[in-house]
């Protein structure tokens, strides 16, 4: 619900491939909203926007922007 | 910043493998030139360029597809680069972005290769959002500089740049071709198709040994080659012999008396142990899986060893041409692999072995053109139904649907190797199916 439906697949797939979320090794494919809120958090925090942990457009339109494709050790956990 | 890794040397060779169609190859190259500076000028590093051969640092361009690479790009936009961590030294940039130099249009070519090469130094993204290991593109800057934190976390990775280096480096004044110190052990050139060991190791990667080096060996090419003890900690390089047995998971290495044992990459307690069953200083050892069993060879002789059962070496050494037929005395390496063929290798040379263990015709072969993946001399006719090269991950089905044509039968019949050729048990001529 935070991402609303357009956006979840691609924001998850973003949060994934750099490192914010922690793919469970176990676990069912689907994330957890807090899990999801905690990991877009901690992304407008490193990328100096305002922290909503709401799928915001700021927040999407930084998703768009051309980048390394190196993982981000941003999120303490997911770099444990 | 944030530390991944670092090279334990600190004089680095690069390559530039290719260069990008949308930019002329000397504006491209004086961008990439560039990039090495902004790390050379802040910390004691120095990078020299070499036209052919290995090198520790590779640059290259590859789009959505790449023989060499398993993470594709995606098209211009998104993920404009990536690298490895010391001491791989990859670096590849997506072909498909428009890479620029003096302008604020596209992708500058400098700054992105910088940061590529921050990774290949050992730094990982920074938090600060300007700085040039930020993961984000921050766009074209005229007068681009390293932020402090980049400074910060490539001297905490090599230390500060002393004065002396720096009047060195002005004197020479060549920017990208400073001396570059030889190697306590020299680097070993896979295309020279020497070698100390060769292994079937674990999850099916071929590993090759020569000097303090071992790499991989893979259907689309050579690993990078790493320092043996980089890998397993506490093995000496110059080994004499290494086997991998999936029966026990143990990796025995050989060396003058002494033999070591890993599970993976992590030596078991009491190793290294003295050898005093066999001889010391052993040419080569395979692991055969028909019967389970480890051969050690040296010089014309072998020991055939049950892992697991008490050693009873009375009736050993025995004639290796006994047993397999065709092969040289004192092999450089030996090993079964995963087409379910023995290789022996010797000097520059390598022999396939069929299921009775004699030698196929044809053999030997040049190991550097078959095994290393290096340009022939001359063009070899490709190997009849012979060495379709390694597969790249794990069994390639194709290879052994082709190569193998083993039934069920002719694997679940335990050969006790220990008897002569001509025995019944090792007559088995594959059957129509097998």
């Amino acid at each position: 619900w935070a991402l609303g439906p357009a956006g979840k697949e691609t924001a998850v797939d973003y949060l994934l491939q750099y490192g914010y979320l922690q793919k469970p090794l176990e676990g069912p494919d689907d994330f957890r909203a807090e899990d999801i809120m905690e990991a877009l958090r901690t992304f407008q925090e490193a990328s100096e926007l305002p922290v909503s942990g709401q799928l915001d457009d700021a927040t999407r339109a930084r998703m768009r922007q051309p980048r390394c494709g190196l993982e981000d050790p941003f999120n303490q956990k997911t770099l444990k | 910043y944030l530390l991944l890794g670092r090279w334990r040397k600190k004089h680095l060779t690069f390559r530039i493998l290719n260069l990008p169609s949308t930019l002329p190859p000397h504006t491209a190259r004086a961008a990439l030139l560039q990039a090495f500076r902004y790390w050379s000028n802040v910390a004691p590093l120095t990078f020299r360029e070499v036209q052919a051969g290995w090198a520790d640092i590779r640059l290259s361009f590859h789009g959505r597809q790449s023989p060499y690479c398993s993470k594709p790009f995606d098209g211009p936009g998104r993920v404009l680069a990536h690298a490895d961590i010391p001491e791989l030294g990859s670096v590849h940039f997506d072909e498909d972005e428009l890479w620029t130099e003096g302008t604020s249009g596209g992708v500058n070519l400098r700054i992105i290769a910088a940061h590529e090469l921050g990774h290949a130094l050992g730094l990982g993204h920074s938090r600060y959002t300007q700085a040039l290991m930020a993961p984000v593109y921050a766009g074209y800057r005229a007068h681009f500089k390293l932020h402090p934190d980049d400074v910060a976390g490539i001297q905490a990775l090599y230390g500060k740049k002393s004065p002396e280096i720096e009047d060195e480096e002005e004197e020479m004044e060549l920017p990208s071709v400073p001396h570059v110190p030889t190697e306590p052990s020299p680097m070993p050139d896979p295309c020279s198709g020497e070698l100390d060991a060769m292994m079937l190791g674990p999850r099916g990667k071929t590993y090759a040994f020569k000097g303090n080096y071992v790499w991989t060996v893979t259907h689309s090419g050579l690993g990078p080659l790493f320092q043996v003890s980089a890998l397993w900690e506490g093995l000496p390089g110059n080994l004499d012999a290494a086997v991998y047995s999936p029966r026990t998971q143990w990796i025995h290495f050989f060396k003058g008396d002494k033999v070591w044992r890993y599970i993976n990459f992590k030596m078991s307690p009491g190793f290294p142990k003295k050898l005093n069953r066999v001889e010391p200083n052993l040419d080569a050892a395979l692991y055969w899986p028909f019967n389970q069993k480890v051969f050690l060879f040296k010089g014309s002789g072998y020991w055939q060893w049950d892992e697991l059962a008490p050693v009873n070496f009375s009736h050993y050494p025995k004639p290796i041409k006994g047993l397999f037929t065709g092969v040289p005395t004192q092999p450089s390496a030996a090993m079964s692999w995963r087409d379910g063929h023995v290789y022996f290798f010797k000097d520059k040379q390598y022999w396939r072995l069929n299921r009775q263990l004699r030698v196929e015709k044809g053999y030997p072969r040049d190991t550097a053109q078959n095994w290393m993946h290096c340009h022939p001399q001359t063009t070899d006719p490709a190997p009849s139904g012979g060495d379709a090269p390694p597969s790249a991950t794990g069994t390639d089905h194709s290879a052994i649907g082709t190569t193998l044509d083993t039934t069920s039968t002719a694997i679940d019949t335990t050969l006790n190797i220990d008897h002569l050729p001509g025995d019944p048990i090792l007559d088995i001529t594959p059957s129509a199916t097998g």
